[in-house]
């Protein structure tokens, strides 16, 4: 392995990462995914960790790009270069950039992310059976509306699942329509369009307006790329245009004729002869999962490895179950040593001894001597010095923040109040807890720890009692969030998975658990605090929070002391 | 079987057709990762250079060292790979 110059690298290990903008070749939450598994490939064998924010300057900017694209190292169109990064420090150092001439895949060919439907988001399965005919891309067969389908099973006839395909006719990405589909025709400086367009960009970026008129809207998205979209080009994004005529003869699928590279190209429009129009047809694509890691390995501080094997090996060499080499290992441990120790174990709570259900008045023997209450706040109970807390819920309209036997408020004009002893207010509740949520129609608090859980009402305590009693597993070890959801209902949150609980008849709703990243796509999947405010989800990692709205999108990440707790 | 067509090569209009000579693939691909000096002198040093640079290429990709630019350099070069220089001037 090699370092940069002066072994350059990141003065912290909480590394933040931002993607500027999505290629057009994969969707986006297949591409958000294969970047955080490729930064996943370097947190795992060191005390770095790398938090996606999604505004702001981030230590890692990712962009994608064509040619000349904002720094002195252009591009060079398909095929060769694939991308380059920056070593760390300030600025463009740490950056990584893409190139967008190429065709982004899973590097296994088409990536197609089925949408709507009854698949759920499955990927399309190629090939596939439809009416007793293979299809190895989306088609717009059996449609009228001229939207591009496929199946996610191998055959449609048998199974009917089946979902839409990346399509402008569907959705745009990016832009300032917040995905909202093209609108055809579309007039753009006076010229109508019936279809995407490259006109007024020099990026090559294909996009359409969402409106009829971007003269007086200025509402537009960029174009996803069908499956039979062509690379490169002059007609980078179109799809193929079967059958088309070329040197006179006719073609009903992608040719290598009149080429001595032998590539695989396809005319955009019926005949080549007369309109020349052109593009390479999808092959298999590069893994910009691999691609990436290589990059990001980079941006860490790792130069070219001489090893073949290794990932930090200049050329890209597609591999389907990949695991670091040794030497990338050594490289990467170098700069930031190794992960320290197993995986946090958050502190087990003090368990209480069985106190019993409601506190019995102190019979004259049993008298308890009253203690203050004041509390002296050692430095560690400054709340602006905690990291992470154990539990953050609404309860009457104030936020509280728990951690180890105390709790802060932050009232709804923002100032904050605390540290309060817990037992002072729920005296029966343990030193620590995992999570609570106020019932938002009976104004009951329901307290979580490990595998109990208590009920205030007012001063009334009802527990502890277990949550396997609620109809979750019995392996459950905690949960660790909760969701107020209307109608009596609550979501009851642990790692990957989440559960409806009807609170009225104390009972999980049947089809649970579901995985949180498939409704909650865009959070992290392990956070330690998830809870419901001023009608958000917040899902907390460290010392991170994100804040999906109502619609089920990520509009924001940010601190929790800062944004939250008002540090 | 009908006699194999005559290919017909056609120029793609907007094709990045990298027709360059093979010495001229090898000349961009050296300077740009980073094996030979942008500035680099003409002449008689550029070409002890130059097989210089091939060695240090063919060490780097783990070919042989031969310092003449023969079949698997030139089929390495145009390999699909990351734009950062090898070697850091």
């Amino acid at each position: 392995y090699q370092t940069f110059e002066g072994d350059l690298k990141w003065d912290h290990t909480d590394v933040t990462y931002r993607i500027l903008n999505y290629s057009p070749d994969m969707e986006a939450p297949l591409i958000d995914d294969a970047f955080a598994r490729a930064f996943k490939v370097w947190s795992e064998v060191t005390p770095l960790t790398f938090t996606r924010l999604y505004d702001g300057t981030a230590d890692i900017m990712i962009s994608f790009g064509r040619e000349n694209h904002g720094d002195p190292y252009p591009f060079d169109g398909k095929d060769g270069l694939l991308a380059h990064a920056y070593p760390p420090g300030e600025g463009i150092q740490g950056d990584a950039h893409f190139d967008d001439d190429e065709y982004w895949t899973l590097g296994s060919g088409p990536a197609i992310q089925t949408r709507y439907g009854n698949a759920e988001g499955a990927m399309c399965h190629f090939p596939f059976l439809f009416e007793g005919t293979s299809y190895s891309s989306c088609t717009t067969d059996g449609r009228t509306d001229g939207i591009p389908w496929c199946a996610t099973t191998a055959d449609y006839d048998k199974d009917k699942i089946f979902g839409f395909c990346p399509s402008e006719l569907l959705f745009t990405f990016d832009g300032n329509s917040n995905e909202a589909p093209c609108v055809f025709p579309f007039v753009f400086l006076g010229v109508k369009y019936d279809s995407c367009t490259t006109d007024g960009r020099t990026d090559g970026y294909r996009w359409c307006a969402t409106t009829a008129n971007f003269d007086t809207d200025k509402k537009y998205g960029f174009c996803p790329n069908r499956d039979t979209a062509v690379i490169g080009g002059n007609s980078e994004g179109e799809p193929c245009q079967f059958p088309f005529i070329f040197l006179d003869k006719t073609y009903t699928s992608c040719t290598s004729e009149g080429r001595g590279d032998g590539k695989l190209w396809c005319a955009t429009t019926s005949n080549y002869d007369t309109d020349k129009k052109w593009g390479f047809c999808p092959d298999k694509g590069y893994s910009l999962f691999l691609v990436a890691a290589h990059e990001f390995g980079h941006a860490l501080g790792l130069d070219h490895s001489k090893i073949k094997d290794a990932l930090m090996y200049p050329m890209y060499k597609y591999i389907e179950d990949f695991s670091l080499n040794q030497d990338d290992i050594e490289g990467i441990q170098y700069l930031y040593g190794p992960k320290t120790g197993p995986n946090p174990t958050p502190p087990k709570p003090k368990t209480t001894t069985s106190s019993p259900v409601v506190p019995t008045k102190p019979t004259p023997s049993e008298k308890t001597t009253t203690v203050s209450t004041t509390t002296h706040v050692g430095p560690s109970q400054d709340a602006c010095e905690i990291k992470e807390f154990d539990a953050i819920t609404e309860i009457q309209k104030e936020l509280h923040f728990f951690k180890d036997r105390h709790y802060w408020k932050i009232s709804s004009n923002g100032e904050r109040k605390g540290p309060f002893l817990i037992s002072e207010k729920w005296p029966a509740l343990p030193a620590t807890i995992n999570s609570a949520f106020e019932e938002p129609l009976t104004k009951k608090i329901y307290f979580f720890a490990d595998k109990q859980f208590w009920v205030y009402t007012g001063k009334e305590v009802l527990g502890p009692r277990k949550i396997e009693k609620l109809g979750l597993p019995s392996d459950l070890d905690r949960v660790e969030g909760t969701v107020q959801r209307g109608k009596g209902k609550v979501l009851l949150f642990n790692g990957e998975n989440f559960w409806k609980l009807d609170v009225k008849a104390q009972m999980i709703d049947s089809g649970y658990p579901r995985s949180t990243d498939s409704v909650f796509g865009g959070v992290p999947i392990d956070s330690h605090d998830v809870f419901l405010h001023k009608g958000f989800f917040y899902f907390c990692r460290e010392s991170f929070y994100w804040r999906m709205n109502a619609k089920r999108q990520v509009d924001r990440v940010g601190y929790v002391r800062h944004d939250l707790l008002k540090c | 079987w009908s006699a194999p067509l005559k290919s017909v090569f056609v120029t793609f209009p907007g094709d990045v057709i990298k027709n360059m000579t093979d010495n001229q693939l090898a000349e961009e691909y050296l300077k740009r990762y980073g094996y030979i000096d942008v500035l680099q002198k003409s002449g008689l040093q550029a070409v002890v250079s130059t097989s210089k640079a091939l060695m240090k290429l063919q060490q780097q990709l783990g070919l042989e060292e031969t310092g003449s630019l023969d079949q698997p350099t030139i089929d390495a070069m145009k390999q699909p790979r990351c734009g950062v220089p090898d070697i850091r001037n």
